[in-house]
């Protein structure tokens, strides 16, 4: 152990066990969270080659490798809850599956009718089909009104025709669309008897299930290297008069009868639920990835030494340079900061969950205006703060050994998906205005 | 605001609309008593919200200024962009603020409360040097109380120094989790730096590949 750090540790004014427990939300979940971690790094099939050495071709090979793993290591453990699930998956940066698991099977479970379930949902879960969520489009993305992505009913046949009918209504970007999906939830404008009733998710089939081929009339692939996120296959989809059938439409609230008559959902405000649970988990990742960057560059500062305070004397560890002080602590606060708010929105989203179930929606436009807001607020500075953590490290902080790059390279995105942040600071200030 | 503004009482986190309503009438900035402690973390919550109250208020009029251009109601809303921006930033502050105060109040362990408390007043202090502006715009503070905030700000510094590892601990990411050679739970930095630079694929060979190819033939040819 460095003497440096040893000595840190022993001038500690508190006992750094409790506020562990206090971070986790008790003795507990500390003792689960351990557990499921020991699970993860003690298990050979999760140990691969440094990601850091390999090449995009080989990360995005090692991390379906290790997807594929986690879900039979998850079924193995009978580990469910999705807040195990979390601490499971949180040694994978990002994987390929990942919308499969975060999206494609949640938006089965809210959205598909019974009879839908019965043919979906075990398949799914099966990884019989392998699903991805397919929204944003290359000339559109938070607007969701703008998406232009067709599904035209054509009741002499029960089935609806899709269509991306621009270049810029190719799908784009969702993860997992490239090169692993062999379905697509797809967000498209339902026309029927002569008329637009605006967006509907349909699941398509991409790929033959046993030859992976795209299907006819389905352009997919991947959008090639982005700034991180390598591991992933985020792809472009484009559909050329693909036709589904009828019971493709997920119909739990809106529907389609089969003479083509559409029939509305009982409340426009049941997607904004999936919103705020969405946008409450990124407020939480932004005090994660805070907290990783600043446990590095603080860790970092105490072993450092450089240059000299009082001449003569042996370099001081940088951390005892205010300005050191001052670049760093305002961020371990902030982390703090975002963790706890982070424990507030996942404990309301789960009241408001309920209150939704029994039909009561007064909080939710307070909440989806809030969670809107804190996504922006505490992605931006989260995104800034990892930054200066870099810069805090000196030169080292640029070697991907500090894993300073990857965090900021993967946490960045967090500013524009799920709502850019300029967007979802207006959907606030309307809230604001309007209150 | 229009709803508080009309005199409906507002509920949840934006009722505090209704009350700054009340304490922004327009009288003179001098005559207005600066709410500001620099050492009292339950003043500056209440700083920041009456800031965000402002900064809300005066998008509002921002609005109400376009209108009366005889814009439309959207074009005066895009003219105000900036302003709401900054508004919905001043709100998510001010519940970042509160709900790290309330925190405090679940904390039973006297060490970890001391500390955490002195973290949250660095937190709040620094959102006020850094938007120093809008409070000084508002009177929420005065010049001589900015720098009793810097002074203020430097003394957390220094009393969380001690703290600093143990605070970065507590988040107990474990080594292969971190992955990181700089933020080992060890310290011992370089000498992991220098193995895991070995590892680096251009090394697997003493000479790499392109000197036979390119360098060597150009030195032949110099």
């Amino acid at each position: 152990m460095n003497p440096d750090i040893t000595r840190e540790r022993e001038n500690a004014t508190f006992d750094v066990e409790k506020l562990t427990h206090i971070l986790d939300g008790g003795i507990e979940k500390t003792k689960r969270r351990r557990e499921i971690e020991s699970l993860v790094i003690s298990d050979p099939d999760f140990q691969s080659e440094d990601l850091n050495f390999l090449s995009r071709s080989e990360r995005y090979d090692a991390a379906v490798k290790k997807s594929a793993h986690m879900i039979l290591k998850l079924r193995e453990y009978g580990i469910s809850d999705p807040e195990e699930i979390y601490y499971y998956s949180l040694h994978m940066i990002n994987t390929p599956l990942d919308l499969h698991l975060g999206m494609f099977l949640p938006t089965l479970l809210n959205q598909a009718s019974p009879e839908q379930m019965e043919t979906f949902f075990i398949p799914a879960w099966n990884l019989e089909i392998i699903g991805t969520y397919a929204q944003t489009e290359m000339g559109h993305g938070t607007h969701l009104r703008g998406l232009e992505t067709t599904a035209t009913y054509d009741p002499a046949t029960q089935e609806f025709v899709m269509n991306s009918p621009t270049i810029t209504s190719i799908k784009w970007w969702p993860g997992g669309l490239g090169k692993t999906s062999n379905h697509a939830i797809v967000l498209a404008q339902l026309h029927t008897q002569g008329k637009c009733h605006g967006l509907q998710a349909f699941i398509v089939p991409l790929r033959s299930m046993n030859t992976h081929i795209p299907l006819p009339g389905v352009v997919v692939g991947d959008i090639g290297p982005k700034f991180g996120f390598d591991e992933v296959d985020n792809g472009y989809l484009k559909l050329e008069n693909v036709r589904i059938p009828r019971d493709h439409m997920l119909m739990k609230y809106a529907k389609v009868e089969a003479d083509g008559t559409y029939v509305k959902p009982p409340s426009a405000k049941l997607t904004y639920g999936t919103m705020v649970f969405i946008r409450s988990m990124i407020v939480g990742e932004a005090g994660h990835a805070l907290a990783k960057s600043c446990t590095i560059a603080i860790r970092y500062s105490s072993v450092r030494h450089q240059s000299e305070i009082r001449p003569g004397e042996p370099e001081p560890q940088i951390m005892d340079y205010q300005t050191q002080q001052y670049k760093l602590f305002p961020l371990l606060a902030t982390a703090y900061a975002y963790k706890f708010v982070g424990q507030y929105m996942n404990q309301v989203y789960h009241r408001i969950t309920g209150d939704i179930s029994q039909g009561d929606f007064s909080e939710l436009p307070e909440l989806h205006a809030l969670s809107a807001g804190l996504k922006a607020f505490t992605t931006w500075t989260a995104s800034a703060g990892i930054e200066v953590c870099r810069m805090a490290c000196g030169g080292h902080g640029y070697s991907r050994c500090s894993a300073l790059p990857d965090i900021y390279v993967n946490f960045v995105p967090t500013c524009t998906y799920e709502g850019e942040n300029t967007v979802m600071m207006l959907q606030t200030a309307r809230f604001l205005i309007k209150s | 605001y229009r709803q508080a503004s009309a005199g409906h009482q507002l509920s949840g986190i934006v009722s505090y609309l209704n009350e700054s309503e009340r304490r922004l009438q327009p009288q003179s900035v001098s005559s207005r008593p600066t709410v500001v402690n620099v050492n009292d973390l339950a003043s500056l919550v209440d700083a920041y919200k009456l800031r965000a109250a402002k900064l809300v208020e005066m998008a509002a009029k921002s609005i109400q200024q376009e209108l009366q251009k005889r814009v439309s109601q959207e074009d005066a809303w895009n003219n105000s962009a900036i302003d709401l921006v900054r508004a919905s930033d001043a709100h998510c502050h001010y519940v970042v603020v509160k709900l790290f105060a309330a925190k405090l109040g679940e904390i039973g362990d006297t060490g970890v409360h001391s500390v955490l408390s002195t973290l949250a007043l660095l937190y709040a202090l620094q959102g006020i040097q850094q938007h120093s502006g809008d409070f000084l715009q508002t009177g929420l503070l005065s010049v001589p109380q900015l720098s009793q905030v810097s002074q203020r700000l430097k003394d957390l510094l220094a009393q969380l120094r001690p703290n600093a590892v143990g605070l970065v601990d507590a988040f107990d990411y474990r080594d292969e989790m971190l992955n990181s050679v700089l933020g080992r739970y060890d310290g011992n930095v370089y000498e992991h730096m220098f193995e895991w630079a070995r590892r680096s694929p251009l090394n697997k060979t003493e000479v790499h590949e392109s000197y036979h190819k390119y360098l060597k033939p150009l030195q032949a040819k110099l």
